[in-house]
């Protein structure tokens, strides 16, 4: 039996590591492209207009509308874009 | 599509534009024709016209920045945000900002326009071939001044087409020299400077002094890249240094290992462990114009549009055949209406060097001296994403690109790139079609010619009417063994069957290939046999088809077939 070769990930000097958990991207592209305010008066509240960000985000992107961080919303929150917001400001 | 809210738009139609400064990743004229070409694509739906400006304030001032670049909305480095632009008005509102943290190309891998030479500005043919062996960049091979330099077609031996390559040996950009070539070595505050530095600048750009005293002379400009160098990491403009050492072991080309991002990259001195000098390798980068097609949209007064297809929409695709989508159409109609009067002179392309430099002066033609560069990697063959042909040739799938063939054998043993030139001479560059028939005649196909090689004795070219073919067709794009002595010919929707013995046509052709196999591309442009099955080619994918005429599985060419 062989073992899988042991991986060695090196953090580059000057890299940005981009390693923020799925959620903190969400937080962040979301209010980057306008689909969320950034201002909450609650976490209830908070809640209810993420998921219905994440429901408008998913509807400009074609994605199907679940209102949840899947895995197709998290891969298309990580590619190349254009910077402008998507929804006016 | 949608508009901005209050639908802003200029109040004039006679826009003006300025590039303010250029990205090290393109030589000037073909950033300048990116630019050209990515605003026709708006002139030639609207009353719209754009005039250039090179000084003063234009309405679309356009520049090329990093981070923190003098906006409010700073880029974040490689990837993810490649440019922004704002909405038509005054000030900042109208310019386009290009993140030139990403690499910039025409969308489709390096893009090296010559100077000098005998190619008038052509661009590199890579691979091309020089003294027998094969080049995937410039070299310095062949010349004693240490002068990058490439061939502009596939083959310097045979057509002795070249041109100089992008360095700062020939000249820098930006800056106060005018584009005058680097001095080295060149003092900067005391010390003494080899090679282009970012020494001095937050923005990480690349400079040089044009004499040889900055303190004194205050004569600067910034480094073109070279195609082999390095994007983002520490070593920004350097290139790889093959082999390299990294966590004890040595590497002799770009590696993902140590990467959590599978991103491609390697050390620029000879040991990452000890100098900790690094970059990524160059990739297909992004496709200044159509970037920049999105961004002027957004300065005439375009938002997103939530239509895949779009060039509105909000994320990058690179497209190779790019058109106006009926949504991007019908916004911009909305805001200046549809294009009146007769056609405008379409823009020049930008022109060739100016005649005087474009002479030989007294640059020697590359020297045919041994090289020691090696050829290129086997796995070259994997930045392809369509091939001229794939046939079977002897039992081994072969792959053509450009004058170069590869081979795949039954035990998916790779090997190549050989010259097509160097096996088939009289064959040209760019195969369309080829095939084996039973006696192990070889025939080939490229536009309206054929060609049929019997070992070493070739037939041809001779015109593919003569076998029975329609004038109409402009070339054949696959071909199919049907038995002994019949073969399928591919071309657009239709195909023929060709009798090999008689070398005619059978009656009763042409037919529609999607009526008889159906649930492949009815425009294939590679139809080939391997292995008992059919395969039905149409850019990256293939379509197999069993003996049974079922489509049994759909892939890949890279991945599958070539096991990239």
């Amino acid at each position: 039996w062989s073992h899988p070769l042991k991986s060695v990930f090196v953090t580059f000097p000057g890299d940005v590591t981009k390693d923020m958990s799925e959620t903190e991207l969400a937080d962040s592209y979301l209010k980057k492209f306008g689909y969320i305010e950034t201002v909450h008066r609650s976490g209830f509240q908070s809640l209810l207009s993420k998921t219905n960000a994440l429901k408008r985000m998913q509807r400009q992107m074609g994605l199907e509308e679940t209102g949840e961080l899947d895995k197709a919303t998290v891969d298309t929150m990580k590619q190349p874009r254009c910077g402008v917001p998507d929804v006016a400001n | 599509y949608q508009t901005f809210e209050g639908d802003i738009k200029w109040d004039h139609k006679n826009i003006t534009y300025r590039t303010l400064n250029y990205s090290p990743d393109m030589e000037s004229s073909l950033i300048d024709d990116a630019f050209a070409r990515a605003f026709k694509v708006w002139s030639d739906v609207t009353p719209l016209t754009f005039t250039r400006l090179f000084e003063g304030t234009a309405d679309i001032m356009i520049s090329f920045g990093k981070r923190d670049h003098g906006d409010p909305y700073p880029f974040d480095g490689m990837d993810n945000l490649l440019a922004h632009a704002y909405p038509p008005g005054e000030g900042v509102q109208g310019d386009a900002h290009f993140d030139d943290d990403e690499y910039w190309t025409l969308g489709n891998g390096v893009v090296v326009k010559t100077l000098y030479g005998n190619a008038n500005g052509a661009l590199c043919h890579f691979p091309f071939v020089f003294e027998g062996k094969s080049y995937t960049t410039c070299t310095t091979d062949g010349r004693t001044d240490n002068l990058p330099w490439c061939a502009t077609t596939a083959d310097y031996s045979k057509d002795q087409t070249y041109g100089f390559c992008p360095s700062e040996y020939l000249y820098t950009f930006g800056g106060n020299a005018n584009g005058a070539k680097c001095v080295f070595p060149f003092v900067f505050m005391g010390k003494n400077y080899d090679s282009c530095t970012t020494e001095g600048r937050s923005d990480g750009y690349r400079w040089c002094a044009t004499t040889e005293n900055f303190d004194n002379d205050k004569a600067y400009g910034f480094c073109p890249s070279r195609e082999s160098a390095v994007i983002g990491g520490n070593s920004e403009g350097e290139p790889c240094h093959f082999p390299f050492e990294f966590e004890g072991n040595q590497y002799d080309s770009c590696t993902t290992v140590g990467r959590k991002d599978g991103k491609l990259w390697c050390a620029t001195t000879d040991s990452y462990d000890a100098d900790q000098k690094w970059g990524f390798c160059p990739d297909k980068g992004y496709s200044l114009f159509l970037v920049a097609a999105h961004e002027f949209g957004h300065a005439l007064g375009l938002e997103h549009s939530s239509i895949r297809d779009a060039l509105m929409f909000p994320m990058y695709t690179y497209v190779e055949e790019f058109s106006l989508h009926r949504d991007d159409i019908e916004g911009i109609q909305y805001l200046y209406g549809p294009k009146t009067g007769p056609d405008p002179t379409p823009p020049q392309p930008n022109p060739f060097p100016d005649p005087d430099k474009t002479e030989p002066t007294n640059e020697p033609e590359p020297t045919t001296t041994t090289t020691t560069r090696p050829v290129p990697p086997t796995n070259e063959i994997c930045k392809f994403t369509k091939f001229d042909t794939i046939t079977v040739i002897e039992g081994d799938l072969h792959f053509f690109k450009d004058g170069f063939y590869w081979k795949m054998s039954s035990k998916n043993e790779l090997s190549g790139p050989f010259a097509v030139s160097e096996r088939w001479p009289a064959l040209p560059t760019v195969i369309d079609s080829a095939f084996e028939d039973k006696s192990k005649k070889l025939y080939f196909f490229s536009g309206t010619r054929f060609w049929v090689y019997n070992g070493e004795s070739v037939l041809g070219p001779r015109n593919i009417e003569k076998l029975g073919l329609p004038s109409t067709v402009e070339k054949v794009e696959g071909a199919m063994q049907k038995g002994k002595d019949k073969v399928f010919l591919f071309s657009g929707e239709n195909f023929w069957r060709l009798d090999v013995k008689a070398q005619q046509i059978d009656k009763g052709f042409p037919k529609y290939t999607d009526m008889v196999f159906g649930g492949v591309p009815s425009d294939a442009h590679d139809v080939f046999q391997y292995k008992g099955n059919t395969y039905f080619c149409r850019d990256s994918f293939y379509w197999r088809m069993n003996s049974r005429k079922q489509v049994d599985r759909v892939g890949y060419v890279k991945y599958d077939l070539l096991n990239c």
